[in-house]
């Protein structure tokens, strides 16, 4: 219903013959509005609003271009700024390609491991996955009772102890095998949880993955970005998944994680099967964003 | 001199940032705003007060009011009084909240205060689900039924209550999958578990770091099974607890505890006090 209010800001600018100062703060400050409701970062929706007030007064339309579809433009160009213009996919040049999952806990990062692995064995590769998460009770059945059906084999250890021997012994088990990717699941932590944070960095810095994979709950509110900046800090991230947009939540989080760690959303989880896995689409999100 | 609406507005300017910035939802943020105007505006102040900290103490006291609820529940005063055991309890909420850890963790609780446990392992979807709830029931000490995956969670729920009829177990705590509010199926199923148990509380356990989908989430679950009261977990996270005012205002339901960790003593009862200073920084 916040798109209607938008949608009616635009109409009535859409009707006016002159640009009228007012009018356009009315569209801009319903566009706070839907992105605060979507939960992107309270700061960069004023950021951003700021630039395309600014923009919409002073930029004069291209010819043939109504003021409100220019607005619309702007808008779109601004956020897009951000996510980047168009999906890049998850790369396998090197053999084997190594990715490590991390995030925050019940974020969606062992369902994520094993949609990844189903989709690149679809794709013809051959996956070893890895469960290096020492932590959660089941994480290693889950991960099997996930992935075993479709034939891809999972390397863990219930009995271990030790995050970090687990996955570099997986990694070497796998690379002896001569599979094409392996994903190495890691347990939850979050930026408060200093020894689970140095963990993962460690994890990281042994196994040396080609990718971290950063993975992101599409619910996550406000504290998005300071969450990213520590897994950052921790790690250097190679790409985003931003998880649960089957429910009702827009992801205006997954922006922030963007901003933070500079590394692009590549795709999103739409469900909890191990299908529900698309590219990410950066003008699907944002039109969604806006309600 | 009075307060106007241009005061309100000025000190409400930074306040309302203050509280969107700590996950309270913005539809929440609004109504607390038309509350405060309705308050303040026209009410008469001698000439020098401070009108910004009249705006800020009312905002406190209707921040407070909301997270106040208006049925307070004691859990143990609830179960112990109870001639016919056992007290049911059904968790439920939104994927990968907490609820599994939850349940572990009350069951703890329980068990320090006296009270006998059995959880039925009413999640038969998820991957590992079953493995997870046993292997964390052994580490606190209490009893599992399971059924075993695809099989139906109300009769795991129906078949655990039976167990607890016939031993005189005190509680049973019946962990369910994770579910979408969009998903009419799942929806459906949760309304069936809660009318073959008939439980004396259905708990929503909701993630402290959620934004403005915890409304939505808190409402369609609540128009599907009655919310009785609230967990709300992953608080340790650095979470400021807006969630907590976003979803006693949606529902109304009392929040019971807060999950501060992943550890079986990690669940202390909700003090609305002490969530009202995380909110406000
Ligand atoms: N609706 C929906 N649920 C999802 C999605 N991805 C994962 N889930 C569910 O979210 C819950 C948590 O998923 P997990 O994969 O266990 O999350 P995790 O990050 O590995 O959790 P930890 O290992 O405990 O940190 C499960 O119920 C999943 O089925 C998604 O895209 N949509
Ligand atoms: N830091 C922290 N982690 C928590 C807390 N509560 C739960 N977790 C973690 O969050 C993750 C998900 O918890 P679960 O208990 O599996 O959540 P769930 O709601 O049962 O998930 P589904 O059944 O898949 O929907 C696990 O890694 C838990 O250890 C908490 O209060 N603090
Ligand atoms: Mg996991
Ligand atoms: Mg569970």
């Amino acid at each position: 219903k916040l798109g209607q209010s938008l949608n009616n800001a635009l109409k009535k600018l859409a009707r006016a013959s002159t640009v009228d100062k007012a009018l356009v703060r009315d569209v801009v400050r319903d566009i706070q509005r839907a992105l605060i409701t979507s939960d992107v970062n309270v700061r960069l929706v004023l950021d951003l609003t700021k630039k395309i007030e600014k923009r919409a007064l002073e930029e004069k339309p291209p010819a043939g271009v109504s003021k409100k579809e220019h607005i619309v433009k702007i808008v779109y160009e601004e956020l897009t700024n951000f996510l980047g213009k168009e999906a890049k996919p998850i790369q396998i040049k090197a053999k084997p390609t190594v990715l490590l999952t991390v995030g925050i806990q019940g974020s969606g990062k062992t369902t994520s491991v094993a949609k990844l692995s189903r989709y690149f064995q679809k794709h013809g590769y051959k996956i070893g996955v890895v469960c290096s998460d020492t932590w959660r009770p089941g994480a290693y059945q889950q991960l099997k009772q996930l992935v075993e059906p479709y034939g891809i084999e999972v390397f863990g250890n219930p009995e271990e102890k030790n995050a970090i021997k687990l996955a570099k012994e997986g990694v070497e088990y796998f690379k002896k095998k001569e599979v094409d990717v392996i994903i190495v699941d890691s347990a939850g932590r979050h930026k408060e949880e200093k020894g689970l944070i140095e963990e993962m960095r460690q994890i990281s810095s042994t196994i040396n993955p080609h990718e971290v994979i950063l993975i992101i709950d599409g619910t996550i509110g406000q504290q998005a970005y300071n969450q990213a900046l520590a897994f950052k800090e921790a790690t250097p991230i190679g790409s985003i998944i931003v998880t649960k947009l089957d429910g009702s939540a827009k992801g205006g989080g997954a922006l922030s994680a963007v901003v933070a760690t500079g590394a692009p959303i590549k795709c999103i989880g739409v469900g909890e099967k191990i299908d529900d896995l698309e590219p990410f689409d950066p003008k699907r999100f944002v039109s969604r964003l806006l309600g | 001199t009075e307060i106007s609406e241009k005061d309100v507005e000025n000190a409400l300017w930074d306040l309302e940032l203050e509280l969107l910035e700590a996950d309270v939802a913005l539809e929440v943020v609004d109504e607390l705003k038309e509350r405060i105007k309705e308050k303040l505006v026209g009410q008469k102040v001698k000439i020098g007060t401070n009108k910004r900290n009249i705006v800020e103490n009312a905002v406190r006291d209707a921040v407070l009011e909301v997270l106040t609820p208006e049925k307070h529940i004691d859990l143990l005063e609830m179960i112990k009084p109870k001639e016919e055991k056992p007290f049911v309890i059904v968790f439920v909420g939104f994927n990968g909240g907490g609820k599994t850890t939850t349940i572990a963790k009350l069951a703890n609780w329980l068990k320090k205060n006296g009270l006998s446990v059995v959880i039925a392992a009413s999640d038969t979807f998820r991957a590992g689900a079953i493995e997870q709830v046993e292997e964390h029931a052994k580490r606190v000490g209490v009893k599992v039924i399971k059924h075993g995956y695809k099989s139906d969670p109300a009769a795991v729920a129906y078949d655990t209550i039976e167990h607890a009829k016939a031993r005189g177990i005190d509680v049973v705590l019946v962990d369910t999958a994770g579910r979408n509010e969009l998903n009419r199926n799942l929806m459906d199923e949760m309304k069936k578990i809660v009318r073959v148990t008939k439980p004396d509380l259905v708990i929503f356990v909701g993630d402290a770091l959620a934004g403005n989908a915890i409304i939505e989430q808190a409402r369609q679950f609540n128009e599907a099974v009655k919310i009785d009261g609230v967990i709300l977990a992953k608080l340790d996270a650095d979470a400021r607890g807006g969630a907590a005012l976003s979803i006693a205002h949606a529902i109304g339901a009392p929040i019971l505890f807060v999950g501060v960790g992943q550890g079986y003593d990690d669940l202390i009862p909700f003090d609305e006090k002490w969530i009202l200073e995380k909110i406000f920084g």
